[in-house]
């Protein structure tokens, strides 16, 4: 029998929780084969739920922080698009990604957002945690996902733009960091057919993320005026689209065995030759309304 | 089918039958045969509900019944399937008969609240078993 020192010790152990689950107290489970063991790190509540004894603390296990009500909307609307309503991934959607995780913005560096409030009504501080993203998921693409409150008038069309700064921590510093870089978007859609508007920084955070950066801070300006520039319609009536910060929305490609592979399992039942991984072809995203959920050539 | 009939005197029992049709049922018609069971609950019977948002119900089915003696191609039990059940009735009883397993699964895709809040989207492989073997 596996002591709990061995259990610590081994190293084989580690790929099975995260080690702030406490799950290296589960002998029973580390007595099994290798193979096996590797299903539970699927997840770790399950594995809490075989390890307490008697099942009686498991129930009383401490309240998750809830998500944001928008925020659940979407992921329950991209659900719906990926999987049918047994829970089984479509498979006739040809994404690559096995994994989305939807973060919305902490609340630190609120006096910085307070002092911007009062000056340039459209520019938010933000940061994002990635602590829940792990080292086999990896980064296909990263959305910043805005959404629009019913309030906002029934117009013909709407051109955005955006400011975004990446900062860097400065720790010798109290105050909050300085900008390392930014770039800036152009967006032109309509509101009457899209509640959400996203926008594309994958090869604006692929490097942050790639370096398993646990926290990105960021400066988002966004300004929305009534209007289309290329049909020679006059920009006016800036619209309030920023009081409301956006979430960041990641599409990962968990490599972890336990995540399905929708790649390895269509190659296996129509033993077609391999297919070469296109890392930035992701042919499902969930835009939500009719014809928005095409593949990617609309988008791009 | 001969040698499924074959198979099936084997396993006839010492004591003649007084109902002969009965008796043949019993081959034809196999009972508690290793096969897939349905089995579906909810995530709230569980209270798993307040973490895993999508889906609310989940179908994981299972395996259940007899292996026979004789495994064949219906199973695609490996020859190792055989030998042990050999083992079993001609040498070591303590050595288990072949077990009633899962032998493919499909996936689940998964929606659940992480604990700092965020959400997750997630396609699970090896959640639903589809088929059953003798191993």
């Amino acid at each position: 029998p596996h002591s709990r020192g061995r259990v610590v010790s081994d190293k084989t152990s580690g790929f099975l929780v995260a080690p702030e689950d406490n799950a290296s107290e589960l002998n029973p489970l580390l007595r099994l084969p290798k193979g096996v063991r590797r299903g539970y790190a699927l997840l770790p509540p399950l594995l809490k739920v075989l390890s307490d004894q008697g099942h009686q603390n498991w129930e009383s296990e401490a309240p998750r922080l809830q998500p944001d009500s928008r925020a659940l909307r979407y992921m329950k609307r991209l659900y719906k698009m990926s999987a049918t309503k047994e829970g089984i991934p479509k498979a006739n959607k040809s994404h690559l990604y096995n994994t989305v995780r939807l973060f919305t913005p902490c609340s630190e560096c609120k006096h910085r957002h307070r002092d911007l409030m009062k000056g340039d009504v459209h520019s938010v501080d933000l940061l994002f945690n990635l602590d829940r993203v792990t080292a086999l998921e990896h980064l296909l693409k990263s959305v910043l996902l805005y959404s629009f409150d019913t309030s906002v008038p029934i117009s013909s069309s709407i051109t955005c733009m955006c400011h975004l700064s990446v900062k860097e921590h400065d720790f010798s510093s109290q105050v909050c960091p300085s900008f390392s870089h930014s770039i800036a978007f152009s967006l032109h859609f309509e509101v009457r057919k899209r509640k959400w508007v996203e926008i594309d920084v994958t090869s604006f955070l692929q490097p942050l993320i790639a370096t398993k950066r646990r926290n990105i801070h960021m400066a988002v300006n966004f300004t929305c005026l009534v209007g289309d520039p290329q049909q020679n319609t006059k920009l006016e009536n800036p619209i309030n689209v920023a009081l409301v910060p956006p979430s960041l929305l990641l599409y990962l490609n968990d490599t972890s065995e336990q995540a399905y592979h929708r790649w390895n399992s269509l190659r296996h039942r129509r033993k077609n030759p391999a297919r070469p991984r296109q890392r930035n072809s992701l042919l499902v995203e969930p835009t939500g309304d009719k014809g928005e959920g095409k593949p990617q050539g609309k988008r791009a | 089918s001969r040698r499924r009939r074959d198979e099936n005197l084997k396993e006839a029992p010492a004591t003649p039958p007084y109902n002969l049709s009965e008796y043949f049922k019993q081959f034809l018609f196999p009972q508690n045969e290793c096969e897939l069971h349905n089995f579906r609950l909810s995530f709230s019977q569980l209270k798993w509900d307040k973490w895993i948002i999508a889906p609310h119900r989940y179908s994981p089915q299972y395996c259940k019944g007899d292996c026979p003696r004789v495994v064949g191609h219906r199973y695609g039990s490996p020859v190792h399937t055989m030998v042990q059940n050999i083992i079993y009735e001609k040498l070591d009883s303590s050595v288990p008969k072949p077990s009633c397993v899962p032998a493919e699964y499909s996936p689940l895709s998964v929606l659940t609240i992480e604990p700092d809040g965020s959400i997750v989207y997630k396609e699970y492989e090896d959640m639903i078993a589809t088929k059953c073997t003798c191993r």
